[in-house]
């Protein structure tokens, strides 16, 4: 696995041609919600009882 | 046994499989003597008929010779064991076809015949199944490799930790965040090869190489902009955990060891 593989799977999901430019200050102010965290916590239990078969 | 004769009866398991390196039919056919001698050859037509085992593979058959001829159904028998339910007995469905079509296509696909074919009971020249297995507990790979232990050339196939740093990766500064990294895994070490006499008779395999056989997603949560605003979104990587090491040839599924 490589720094290159990572972004360049996260940039295919997210349907982007280059990394996405953002400030410290564009985090600050972000606030992720309870529907995130709840969808993003279902994803990591789902994807630790559920391998998938390599080819 | 032969689709027409195909009475439904399960056949008994036989045996416990570690991996099917290589699978051959053997088929049987009988000297059927003056008969072949009374078919009459067009000139130009061909004297050869196509023997097929159903979708896995085929060759040509002389309606001159008889004697075993020997099919090689590696690939149906991959595909048998990779099967979620593996105790179904394995079936291959044999037929003989023209060779090739045609106005001068004879009809000497129709003299071709097995030894299984003849009357009932008779057991000689039954079909038979050969399974070239490799032992998992010597060919295989092994779980999680010892942390204690460095990996060197002799390291058998295992699965070894590796840490991935997200927060460490310039091009994730402000946009990743989750997780601050995670543990990936990578399958390390070598795998024990077939014997010679194995890799000569299916010269396809390829080297047994130490591949990741299961992986998983990795979730992540990352900041996106829309309409000048941040927002958080959650997004999933595929294949990005390694959940299991394996020995494998290329191309070739990865081997299960099945149920007796």
């Amino acid at each position: 696995m490589t720094e290159e593989q990572i972004l360049g799977s996260l940039l295919q999901q997210l349907h982007l041609r280059e990394v996405p430019v953002l400030g410290k200050g564009d985090v600050e102010e972000l606030v992720i919600s309870a529907h995130v965290r709840a969808q993003y916590v279902a994803l990591l239990k789902r994807s630790h009882g559920a391998p998938s078969r390599g080819k | 046994r032969f689709s027409q004769n195909f009475r439904g009866e399960t056949l008994a398991p036989c045996c416990s499989l570690g991996l099917g390196v290589g699978g051959g039919l053997r088929l049987d056919v009988p000297d059927w003597g003056p008969e072949f001698k009374r078919h009459d050859r067009l000139p130009g037509a061909s004297d050869q008929a196509r023997v097929s085992v159903s979708m896995w593979c085929h060759r040509l058959v002389s309606i001159h010779e008889s004697g075993w001829k020997a099919f090689d159904v590696t690939e149906a028998v991959n595909f048998w064991q990779q099967l979620s339910r593996p105790r179904q007995p394995l079936l291959l469905q044999v037929s003989v076809q023209r060779e090739h079509l045609g106005p001068l296509a004879s009809s000497a696909h129709e003299l071709v015949h097995f030894a299984a074919q003849g009357p009932a009971g008779a057991r000689q020249g039954e079909p038979q199944l050969e399974l070239h297995t490799l032992d998992l507990r010597d060919y295989g790979a092994q779980d999680n490799c010892d942390p204690e232990a460095p990996v060197t050339q002799g390291t058998r196939c295992c699965r070894q930790e590796m840490y991935i740093d997200l927060q460490g990766m310039k091009w994730a500064e402000n946009w990743v965040l989750e997780p601050p990294g995670f543990l990936a895994y990578e399958c390390v070490g070598t795998c024990q090869q077939p014997p010679e006499t194995l890799t000569f008779k299916w010269p396809f395999l390829g080297p047994r190489q130490c591949i990741a056989s299961e992986t998983t997603s990795l979730p992540m949560i990352v900041s996106v902009k829309e309409g000048g605003k941040p927002r958080a979104q959650v997004v999933s990587l595929p294949n990005m955990r390694v959940q299991k090491c394996s020995c494998a040839s290329d191309g070739a599924p990865v081997p299960r060891k099945l149920e007796p």
